[in-house]
């Protein structure tokens, strides 16, 4: 239930020259997708699966396309304001869901900033938070303490993650698109400030030639010993460059500092240089945003975009056409998967935000 | 838009909505 289906049905619905037989099963399943909502419970605040930041951005997506659901729209935003403003979170001896952009605050702030009917201090609640675990020098409260499931990513226990989905870099992309959501912020730019020069002292140069940051912070080990307690030397939207060069990038812009900006283009330049080596990933994760190419290319996208970078514009259109040759491969995974980050939903919402199309759904994965 | 990615878009949508 996250807002995959509503963003692939948003965007083939919005193109003027979808044939009638899409935009039938567009609608179908925009409604099968509002009836699962409407029927299930939030279990968290992220983008992530059955989170409300995921479902008020696929309401979003939904009512940019079919008018009458503004007013549910509306209820969404509602609610997912008077909750933020009446919760809690841990600020100290914290777990995923106390500031992730998957599970945590960091993904409602972001669902909000997306939002253009949102008023600025709305925001106040989530960003005041997220501010708060920014406050230490070398940002001591993001330190994973809360008991991780033994199947996925022990290796974050008591460490700080370096990633766009559960990191650090997650939260600074959420506080930039609330820096500009809701115009100048001291507080938000302070946290950046400390968000940046500790991103600054994380990165190092890979073996393969490329600029990159680990995935939980380095805290004196060198990077190779780091890279080698892991599964994969993981370049991905999730962690890494591109992702956490992005994060860099944006920073950079939002507080206008051009080192910053300079530090995120060379390393995704060095990145595309070296020839985009992601690591060893399973095939179906070679194709989704969160490990894979669709992922690659909309952040090649966002640098060719927004920070004007010519040779991600080369290499998103070399990506496009990799996943184009790959699109048989969606459909048995169609059956099962209707998942943004990991599932072929992703991809084909990349492969759907062509020059003209709605952006708003990049939001969901910090960018735009 | 590519047709092909339409006629992909297309058979997922037809999925999700089953």
């Amino acid at each position: 239930t996250d807002a995959g289906t509503p963003i692939v049905a948003s965007l083939v619905l919005d193109a003027a020259d979808t044939d009638e037989a899409t935009r039938s099963a567009a609608e179908r399943a925009l409604s099968a997708w509002l009836a699962v909502v409407g029927g299930t419970g939030a279990s968290h605040y992220g983008v992530f699966a059955e989170g409300l930041a995921g479902r008020h951005l696929g309401l979003l997506a939904a009512a940019h396309v079919r008018p009458g659901l503004r007013r549910l729209a509306a209820a969404s935003r509602r609610a997912l304001v008077r909750r933020t403003a009446l919760d809690t979170w841990r600020t100290s001896d914290v777990g995923w869901e106390d500031y992730d952009m998957i599970m945590g605050p960091a993904g409602a702030l972001l669902a909000l900033a997306a939002d253009p009917e949102v008023m600025p201090t709305d925001l106040a609640p989530l960003t005041a938070h997220l501010v708060t675990l920014c406050d230490r020098p070398e940002l001591e409260r993001f330190r994973l303490r809360q008991r991780l499931d033994e199947r996925y990513s022990p290796w974050n226990q008591d460490r700080i993650n370096v990633g766009v989905a559960h990191g650090v870099p997650g939260v600074a992309l959420a506080l930039c698109a609330a820096l500009d959501a809701s115009g100048d912020d001291a507080g938000i730019r302070a946290a950046l400030r400390r968000v940046a020069d500790w991103l600054v002292a994380e990165a190092y140069p890979d073996p393969l030639g490329f600029i990159t940051w680990p995935t939980v912070a380095r805290e004196n080990r060198p990077p190779a010993r780091d890279v080698a307690e892991q599964p994969t030397a993981r370049q991905a939207w999730c962690y890494g460059t591109p992702g956490v060069a992005w994060a860099v990038w944006e920073i950079g812009r939002v507080l206008d500092d051009d080192g910053l900006q300079q530090l995120g283009r060379t390393a995704i330049s060095s990145f595309l240089d070296a020839g985009c080596p992601n690591g060893n990933i399973a095939l179906r994760e070679s194709l989704a945003i969160c490990h894979g190419d669709a992922g690659l290319l909309v952040l090649c996208d966002a640098f060719h975009r927004h920070a004007g970078l010519a040779a991600a514009g080369a290499v998103r259109d070399l990506l496009y056409a990799r996943l184009r040759a790959r699109l048989t491969e969606l459909t048995p995974w169609s059956a099962t998967n209707y998942a943004l980050l990991n599932g072929p939903a992703g991809v084909l919402a990349a492969l759907l935000t062509r020059p003209g199309a709605d952006r708003t759904w990049l939001y969901t994965v910090g960018l735009r | 838009t590519d047709p092909q990615v339409v006629a992909a878009a297309r058979a997922h949508l037809m999925a999700a909505a089953a």
